[in-house]
């Protein structure tokens, strides 16, 4: 038996709309840890690694672990029947063909259950060694986003540099070319407003802002989100899931294959 | 510039 129940299910809406346009169909894997999930895209360009850790949940039972196969867009269209402030509980059979999601109201006075079909999935996991990053760049999440949104007007990709100066975006096409350059926060009074470069080496790359567009649907739920670059190796963008009194209930982590010289 | 996949950089488990 699997039995998860979140209080605050707007935070489980949001992770699905997190990746929902990147990902068709991925299975959840269940544990005693918590949630997982991770899956690439059709191309292979980009994946997710959530985690959804059990401490997070306001009650958390799984007997064995179990991995739940799902289609993703029905999933989301599920979950957007649940209103923003209900309590969603999530519960799977061991061995069931089926996963069934309850949507509570805060006052208790509306339940709504909807059971939804699980699929058999051949999933491919990919091993993602611990890495040290020559540049981790912290920044807020709705900078992240508009750099992203804005730069996709002049081209398909953007060059992140990272030096000790700051970070420059730079993206360039057939109208022309854009730079937004972010200095390092000095004197910041609130933390999620801070740009900070913790660098060990300088690192230029280039990514595709279709991809970078896709990760940034993550932002609401993080007002941070972080960079994690090393020359030649996928970039990690991720972004920690916090509740409203922003204690961690665990990050979803996008990994993006870089742009290289023909 | 040539788009990469991941398969280049992680080991299929």
């Amino acid at each position: 038996m699997f039995e998860a129940r979140l209080v605050e299910g707007s935070l489980l809406k949001k992770v699905m709309e997190s990746i929902k346009d990147l990902l068709n169909e991925a299975s959840w894997d269940c544990s005693g840890n918590g949630m997982c999930l991770q899956a690439m895209d059709s191309s292979h360009v980009a994946l997710v690694s959530l985690m959804l850790k059990s401490d997070g949940f306001e009650n958390y039972r799984c007997d064995r672990s179990i991995s739940l196969g799902i289609n993703l867009a029905s999933m989301s269209k599920i979950l957007k029947c649940a209103s923003n402030d209900d309590i969603i509980t999530i519960r799977a059979e061991d061995d069931a063909d089926a996963i069934t999601f309850m949507f509570e109201s805060p006052k208790q006075d509306r339940v709504s259950d909807y059971e939804m079909k699980l699929m058999n999935l051949d999933t491919e996991h990919l091993g993602i060694p611990d890495t040290e990053y020559a540049c981790v760049i912290k920044m807020p999440s709705g900078e992240f986003s508009r750099i992203c949104r804005d730069l996709s007007v002049l081209g398909d990709s953007v060059i992140i540099c990272c030096t000790k100066d700051g970070v420059r975006f730079s993206a360039k096409g057939d109208l022309g070319n854009g730079n937004i350059k972010l200095a390092q926060s000095a004197n910041v009074d609130k933390e999620e407003e801070a740009v900070v470069v913790d660098m060990r080496e300088a690192v230029t790359l280039t990514f595709s802002l279709r991809y970078l567009n896709f990760f940034t649907k993550a932002a609401p739920l993080s007002s941070q989100v972080s960079l994690s670059m090393s020359e030649d190796v996928p970039l990690m963008v991720e972004y920690k899931i916090n509740d409203k009194e922003g204690d961690s209930k665990g990050y979803v982590r996008y990994y993006l294959a870089p742009k290289i010289e023909d | 510039m040539e788009q990469t996949v991941l398969t280049q950089f992680y080991l299929r488990q």
